[in-house]
């Protein structure tokens, strides 16, 4: 579902700075009005997202603000991750024998 | 299996960090990273190898639509070998004229690869005397990682849902000191101090990333899926194994 918030008032300042130092420092741009508060909208998302993921691990991992983080989680999905793996790895040797009984 | 195992500590044996750009081929990078360490410490050789020569000459023809590190052993065995970074290097897009290999000089070659058992101890062991193997994993909550050791469950991280090939460089048992959390939005908390034994990761998205292009996953509990497919290419005759040990 849409990640454009229905709360249109004024963005918490810090947000917006952070936002704009990640523009600068990963060197985005975006073409238009609406693509940058598209992007804001996904890079709020992750940020929230990384808190969720930083209080739920277990171990002492660490999540916030990455390169991809003005990407959603299909689009980072489809630009680095290869197609999911085979549930089993295909067969590499090619079958020996005939399939006829008695054949050597 | 020792306790710890980094096979970074070893001179010129974990070659840099790759950056695989828009590219979707981590599984090429895997694998020339898992025959560059074996090359190194075997013949004791410092070889940079082609991954482009993977994307172009893959059987699959997939280059830079993703594919799997057995199809990147394949066409090693497939053309004899792999030619230097220097003289077929990374575009990070398919050649338009195909596979090159004939051209160049081969730098490294492989005798076979093999796939190990499902078992953390048994890969750990594997890792620690003959080398690091690539493993697949899902990549779910790379998106977000800043540093630390990862310890996902299946509900946070499916295991079967394997979609991205990295390379396997050693093992440790951390006490880990966490201090107040980095970043300016986020809310400050602490992490509980805590040991955590886990895997050290090489990925292919650039030295930026991470832990300066590493990332750590914990190691015991098939995090994302780490023992999925651990898979290894062999770089010598199955000879009696000169003893060798990964740094501590």
């Amino acid at each position: 579902d849409s990640l454009l918030t229905k709360d249109t008032g004024p963005r918490p300042l810090e947000l917006t700075e952070v936002f704009k130092l990640f523009q600068i420092k990963y060197n985005r741009s975006y073409a238009n009005p609406a693509e940058y508060a598209h992007r804001l909208n996904i890079f709020a998302h992750n940020l929230a997202q990384a808190q969720r993921l930083q209080e739920e691990d277990l171990g002492t991992a660490e999540f916030g603000e990455t390169p991809f983080s003005d990407l959603t989680e299909e689009e980072f999905g489809q630009l680095y991750g290869h197609q999911k793996a085979p549930e089993r790895i295909p067969n590499m040797v090619k079958k020996v024998g005939s399939e006829k009984w008695g054949q050597p | 299996v020792p306790s710890t195992c980094d096979w970074r500590k070893a001179t010129n044996i974990i070659s840099s960090i790759k950056n695989q750009k828009t590219c979707k081929c981590c599984w090429a990078i895997a694998a020339a990273d898992n025959i560059e360490a074996l090359w190194r410490i075997r013949y004791h050789e410092f070889v940079e190898v082609s991954v482009q020569e993977l994307l172009d000459c893959d059987r699959c023809g997939n280059a830079c639509n993703g594919g799997f590190v057995w199809d990147a052993y394949v066409t090693v065995l497939n053309n004899s070998g792999l030619a230097s970074k220097q003289d077929y290097p990374f575009k990070g897009y398919p050649n338009p004229h195909g596979c090159l290999a004939k051209r160049y000089t081969k730098v490294a070659w492989i005798q076979d690869f093999t796939m190990l058992a499902s078992d953390e101890q048994v890969i750990a062991g594997y890792l620690a005397t003959h080398g690091p193997i690539t493993v697949t994993i899902n990549m779910k909550l790379l998106q977000g990682y800043q540093k630390g050791v990862i310890k996902a469950t299946p509900t946070t991280c499916d295991p079967q849902q394997v979609d991205h090939s990295v390379l396997l460089v050693g093992f440790g048992k951390g006490k880990e000191e966490e201090g107040m959390q980095s970043g300016t939005v986020l809310s400050q908390t602490r992490k509980p101090r805590r040991s955590v034994p886990y895997w050290i990761l090489k990925n292919s998205w650039g030295a930026e990333w991470g832990e300066n292009g590493y990332f750590r996953l914990y190691r015991g509990n098939n995090s994302c899926g780490i023992t999925k497919y651990p898979i290894t290419a062999r770089v010598d005759h199955p000879v009696k194994k000169l003893p060798i040990s990964c740094p501590p």
